[in-house]
């Protein structure tokens, strides 16, 4: 574990808490795309089914325990919750973002490091990342009114992947050179997605 | 089994 994987981990879990505290402070999911809260309820669920059969350390199970919980229970508000789910911008929440599971599934089948059910699910879960914000990107731009915290929210959850970035520069020159293609590529059009959202969020 | 490089990461 080096310092900014465990930055970036703080800054992925900074990003949860601060959507939860928006959503349960304001009991309002306004400008809150629900579809990519699904896609990364989807993300977590495909990439951490080794919790049960893989330990790896206690820190890695347990936050593999809170982003599955925390996205399950922001879909689940979106959804369920009385108050929340009436704040939902659904006519603006148009993504088709069944697409983007459909495209990271076959990529997954063409590009993974091994043929197998785990390897597949994991390459799938790393592409669903790299585009599971475009619906919450799409949303912003039409929305006029970004509050704070949704702003914040997505902030966060575009610093996280560049300090994985910085985590994989740190770990080839430390660890030696694993291949590991996929998470590059894919850490880079998801931080790169952000680009224009972070041009604008220092604009303000 | 051995863990594949980099899935020891979140």
């Amino acid at each position: 574990m080096n310092a900014f994987r465990f930055l970036g981990d703080m800054t992925h879990l900074f990003s949860v808490l601060v959507l939860l505290l928006k959503i349960y402070a304001t009991k309002s999911c306004s400008g809150v795309s629900r579809k990519t809260q699904e896609l990364y309820m989807v993300v977590f669920l495909a990439r951490y089914m080794d919790l049960f059969t893989d330990y790896i350390s206690l820190y890695n199970s347990v936050m593999k325990v809170v982003f599955i919980t925390s996205s399950a229970a922001i879909v689940w508000c979106m959804r369920r919750h009385p108050q929340v789910r009436r704040t939902y911008d659904k006519e603006q929440d148009t993504f088709r973002h069944v697409v983007l599971v459909a495209a990271a599934f076959v990529l997954a089948l063409i590009f993974n490091e091994r043929f197998t059910f785990r390897e597949i699910c994991w390459a799938f879960s790393i592409y669903l990342e790299a585009v599971a914000i475009l619906p919450q990107l799409v949303l912003l731009q039409r929305g006029r009114n970004v509050d704070n915290l949704t702003g914040q929210y997505v902030f966060f959850l575009g610093a996280y992947r560049a300090f994985y970035i910085l985590n994989w520069i740190y770990r080839y020159f430390t660890e030696g050179h694993h291949s590991r293609w996929i998470s590059w590529l894919s850490g880079l059009v998801q931080t790169g997605l952000y680009a224009d959202f972070f041009y604008y969020y220092f604009l303000r | 089994d051995d863990v594949v490089d980099g899935h020891d990461e979140l």
